[in-house]
């Protein structure tokens, strides 16, 4: 189903964005 | 951790899930932070996706003629949008200030409505799919309910007939709805009540078979009417159970809070 699919790369790229965000937030802890 | 109640929306979703709580935590950890990275690019490969999914949303709601589909999947894909939104925000304020608290507070918030919208968007779909189980469901409940009107050897032909591919439709959807689902205990509660259905069938037909024979001889009537209608019944009522254990959900969106 395209909206699985669809749902499957804003999971990814949220992920991958919040990813870059906590590496940073981790090199402070 | 929230539970997913398939296992296509857990694979979805429990990999952001994980991320987005890591960075809630982490937030939280180091309040005044580190220096954020330029987030711009991750941000507007998010925007993408979003704009994607909202397309490809709408156009499954006007294909759609499931009514409650159409009226549940636009807030959800409003949720999503909304939240990309506070997402390009919190992008555009850590470029001017990598250590601006508003704007990580953005961040967290806008993946958090990705998170939500997603979820509430998924289990929307996933729903309406559930509904068209159902309806099958309802489909082989229609047949059995006419089967005190099989009176003939030349009746019943025609009834297995149009029953045994209905049957067949709903034991492999119900079939492949059990695989998905994430609950153990739904799991089983589908696969007994689809091996009894399983099991049924044939002593339905045998049944039909044997109150047509007692009916044309005058022999056993009432026996083999009994017989017949208690497995009707039987079956029905296993059909029931299946429909209502396949609108059984733990999802609380609460739990994202």
């Amino acid at each position: 189903e395209q909206i699985l699919d669809a749902a499957k790369c804003i999971a990814a790229a949220t992920a991958a964005l919040v990813k870059s965000a906590s590496a940073a937030q981790r090199e402070l802890v | 951790m929230p539970v997913f109640h398939t296992k296509t929306i857990e694979s979805i979703l429990e990999p952001v899930a994980q991320q987005v709580s890591m960075l809630v935590i982490l937030h939280e950890e180091a309040e005044d932070g580190n220096a954020m990275p330029d987030l711009a690019q991750p941000v507007r490969t998010v925007k993408i996706a979003v704009d994607n999914l909202v397309k490809v949303g709408y156009e499954t709601i006007n294909s759609s003629d499931d009514q409650i589909l159409k009226q549940d999947m636009p807030p959800a894909l409003r949720r999503v949008d909304e939240s990309s939104l506070l997402l390009l925000q919190a992008s555009d304020m850590l470029r001017a200030d990598p250590y601006s608290g508003p704007a990580r507070k953005k961040l967290i918030e806008g993946s958090r409505g990705i998170l939500q919208g997603t979820s509430s968007l998924l289990l929307t779909f996933d729903e309406s799919e559930v509904r068209k189980i159902i309806r099958t469901c309802k489909n082989v409940l229609e047949y059995l309910a006419i089967t005190e009107v099989v009176e003939r050897m030349e009746d019943l032909v025609t009834y297995v007939k149009n029953l045994s591919p209905v049957i067949t439709k709903m034991m492999k959807e119900v079939d492949n709805r059990k695989e998905e689902l994430t609950h153990i205990v739904h799991r089983d509660m589908l696969k007994r009540s689809l091996d009894q259905v399983k099991n049924l069938t044939p002593v339905l037909i045998s049944g039909i078979k044997i109150f047509i024979t007692a009916k044309a001889n005058n022999l056993g009537f009432n026996e083999a009417q009994n017989n017949r209608d208690y497995v009707v019944r039987k079956m029905s009522d296993e059909i029931h159970e299946i429909i209502r254990v396949l609108l059984l959900t733990t999802y609380d969106e609460d739990e994202w809070d």
